[in-house]
């Protein structure tokens, strides 16, 4: 049987189960496309 | 102090590299800086350094806010390890050393901070370096490491790619569920990585296949362990079903992987686990066309794909050790004397606690069985390609007598354990597949049992119906002898006494 | 070691029986929703699905993931279309008058990965005001990019506020144009 120390741990691990975000590229800084601008309010504004 | 001097120069890293590109001089200019001003002279500033920046990233993405962004620090750092890994000279120590130390240090900052009994412990950071590790190395190593301008770099790198690999798995079999149960999502997700398992089943000539095993072993072991009847827990359900998709992944990908391992999968895959045994035995070559198991017309011994060998990863001898010399002088000369000694060669000298369907506690040992039974079918189907099938399918074949003795002379469970073997190879078309058809089908029929033909059909038949009952997918060859077996004029299922002792089976006889 | 062991995974739903064995295990499920969440098969084909893994659980994979790929130097630097001044920069749209000319040799969908992918910027401008001159309007409610099938005339409402007729949109979740029938008010296009 699982010690009670190891079903807690167990348990957290999958509260903190990493999902498919954290399994991306990393996110480092790159050089912009384009310089920010102000466009119209309908356009979508998340890429 | 020393480590807060660490710490601002790893924040001055960071920063920078929210400001430039990480391709830009200014990169190199720092990491050269970091070389030339001795704060990675010696190995051991090296280490403290690493070690000091790696604490820095976990406390940083425990601090943060959960909504915004919290790996800033680990990715900077991934980002580090690697051009460390490109830009320095190797003079001191190898590469091989450089990458033995950095997942050293991982491994110590991690066993801490996993020890601690704070309930602090988050596994989403040590997850994500070790991603972002995976992912630069996939970068780099792109198109033969074709990035990377200068060419005595370029081929060091490509020659270190296997090892690579190898050594992180390694240091995954360290972190692996048993040792750190807090890390075991994060674990899993890591062995199954796009950027690792793909990869790793791809490497020349099988390179990465041992460390793989050894890994997909761990897990089967930890579930084998904490699969107990009447009582999974949440978790451990959460565990199997990631396991069996990640196992549909690699039958999709590279089923050779599964084909030519099953052999060391069967020896760990927990016994209750049928859907599973029957997604591994189930793979098929990739571009291979497979007949209908179910068509009246199919004749397996016609088929050209039942004259070739299936490949075998693991030669399965090594496992025999002091049994192999009687097994190979039976199979030459057969003896009773010989089959005395292998016989007793298989009892265990303890239990073993098995959990099993119908069992808990097996006495005999089930390892030496299944390496005995598939070194025969390995070497019967070697004779078939030397001489002729005739030599092989026959009944008065050494091949067929051992497995027929073992059967006659075996307690029920050794029976049962070497017709559960014989099972397994019922597989894709294959001269294994077609072989143990020939075997079980004479088997079943056979008037040699003497009072024991009834007990024999039985066990055929459970471990048979067992691997049916549940969900698909089945194995071909396992249809096939099902499907003749119902169709054939010669046994009368519905007349034999113990299916008629159990309606449930007789019923789904019956309707089959 | 006998058939009547296989009895408790014939009676799933026997009360006593059942709770020996955990039948997601022993007798397993249907792997259909499973195979799909992998992506086996895909548009009725075998593809490689380790190299798009997301996570082993259907439940952690709701985000597509980056997989490895390679962009040969020779995409990167091309001269006098992309680059605005030397090799070494990528390039960049700074210039809502100035860079006009250099959107204008883009196909139409890289026009409208631009336009989705940067938003509140030049580019998204910039692309905004091509594709209005390539005769395509974009939908503000749908935020979707609509073009006139050629094929079809559209019949003008009475009030004269909207249209009945056949369109082509651009749907960027499926990424590709698609024809529709669609009844179009005018004050929704722009």
């Amino acid at each position: 049987e699982m010690p009670n120390k190891m079903v807690s741990q167990l348990e957290s691990s999958l509260l903190n189960c990493p999902d498919s975000l954290d399994a991306d590229s990393p996110y480092l800084y790159q050089i912009p496309l384009s310089l920010p601008h102000p466009t119209s309010i309908f356009f979508p504004n998340e890429p | 102090t020393k480590t807060e001097k660490y710490h601002l120069v790893f924040t001055e890293w960071v920063k920078l590299l929210q400001r430039v590109d990480s391709d830009d001089k200014i990169i190199f200019v720092f990491i050269r800086q970091l070389i030339e001003k001795g704060v990675l002279a010696q190995s051991d500033s090296f280490v403290e350094f690493i070690k000091a920046s790696l604490e820095l990233s976990v406390l940083t993405f425990k601090e943060s806010d959960p909504t915004g962004e919290v790996f800033t620090a680990i990715d900077a750092l991934g980002k580090l390890l690697m051009k460390l890994f490109v830009y320095q000279d190797f003079n001191k120590y190898s590469r091989s050393e450089y990458m033995n130390i950095i997942f050293s240090v991982f491994l110590l900052v991690f066993a801490k901070d996993h020890e601690n009994g704070e309930g602090s412990f988050n596994e989403r950071p040590y997850f994500k370096l070790l991603s972002n590790i995976l992912y630069e190395w996939s970068i780099l190593r792109n198109h033969n490491f074709i990035k990377v301008s200068d060419s005595q770099t370029r081929k060091e790198l490509a020659n270190y790619d296997v090892d690579f690999y190898n050594t992180f798995a390694s240091y995954l079999h360290s972190l692996q569920p048993f040792a750190f149960p807090g890390f075991s999502f994060a674990w899993i997700s890591l062995i199954s990585h796009r950027m690792f398992l793909p990869i790793v089943l791809r490497l020349p000539q099988h390179g990465g296949w041992e460390k793989l095993m050894l890994l997909i072993i761990d897990l089967f072991k930890f579930l084998d362990q904490y699969t107990i009847k009447g009582n999974i827990s949440d978790a451990i359900s959460v565990v199997y079903k990631g396991t069996i998709r990640i196992i549909l992944g690699i039958s999709n990908d590279v089923p050779d992987f599964l084909i030519e391992n099953h052999y060391e999968l069967m020896n760990n895959l927990p016994a209750t686990y049928i859907q599973l045994k029957n997604v591994i035995l189930s793979a098929i070559p990739l571009k291979m066309l497979v007949p209908s198991p179910y068509g009246v017309e199919l004749d397996v011994d016609a088929l050209e794909s039942c004259e070739e060998p299936p490949m075998v990863f693991y030669d399965p001898v090594a496992d025999i050790a002091s049994l192999k010399k009687p097994v190979d002088n039976y199979l030459r000369i057969p003896s009773n004397s010989l089959l005395k000694t292998i016989m007793n060669g298989l009892l265990r000298e303890d239990y073993e606690l098995k959990s099993g369907i119908g069992y808990d506690t097996l006495t005999v040992n089930s390892k030496l069985v299944r390496a005995i039974v598939l070194h025969v079918v390995i070497e019967a189907g070697l004779e078939n390609g030397r001489t002729s099938s005739n030599a092989v399918f026959n009944t008065k074949s050494s091949y067929y007598q051992l497995l027929f003795d073992l059967v006659h002379e075996g307690s029920i469970e050794l029976k049962f354990q070497v017709i559960q073997v014989m099972i397994e190879q019922l597989r894709y078309p294959n001269i294994h597949t077609r072989w143990m058809i020939f075997v079980l089908k004479n088997m079943f029929t056979s008037e040699g049992w003497s009072d024991e033909k009834s007990t024999v059909q039985e066990i055929i038949l459970r471990s048979i119906i067992e691997r049916i009952l549940v969900n698909k997918p089945h194995p071909w060859g396992l249809s096939v002898i099902f499907t003749q077996l119902l169709r054939s004029d010669k046994v009368k299922l519905l007349e034999l006494d113990f299916i008629k002792r159990v309606p449930e089976i007789e019923n789904i006889i019956k309707q089959l | 070691f006998g058939l009547e062991a296989l009895v408790p995974l014939i009676k799933p739903d026997d009360k006593e029986l059942s709770k020996i064995y955990d039948h997601s295990m022993t007798l397993g499920a249907d792997l259909t929703s499973m195979l799909h969440s992998l992506g086996i098969p895909r548009d009725s084909k075998r593809h490689r699905v380790l190299d798009t893994f997301q996570s082993p659980w259907a439940e952690t994979s709701r985000s597509e993931v980056e997989p490895t790929f390679f962009i040969p130097d020779s995409f990167t630097h091309i001269p006098d279309v992309l680059q605005s001044n030397t090799k070494d920069t990528p390039p960049s749209f700074d210039s809502v008058q100035k860079d006009q000319q250099r959107v204008a040799l883009f196909q139409d969908e890289t026009l409208f990965y631009l336009f989705y992918k940067h938003p509140g910027t030049v580019i998204q401008e910039l692309t905004y005001l091509e594709l209005r001159k390539r005769n395509w309007r974009y939908h503000k409610t749908l935020k979707a990019w609509l073009t006139k099938d050629p094929m079809m005339e559209p019949v003008v409402s009475n009030d004269g506020l909207s249209e009945r007729g056949s369109y082509v949109f651009f749907d960027p979740q499926r990424w590709e144009k698609c024809q529709r029938e669609f009844l179009l008010f005018y004050n929704a296009i722009m």
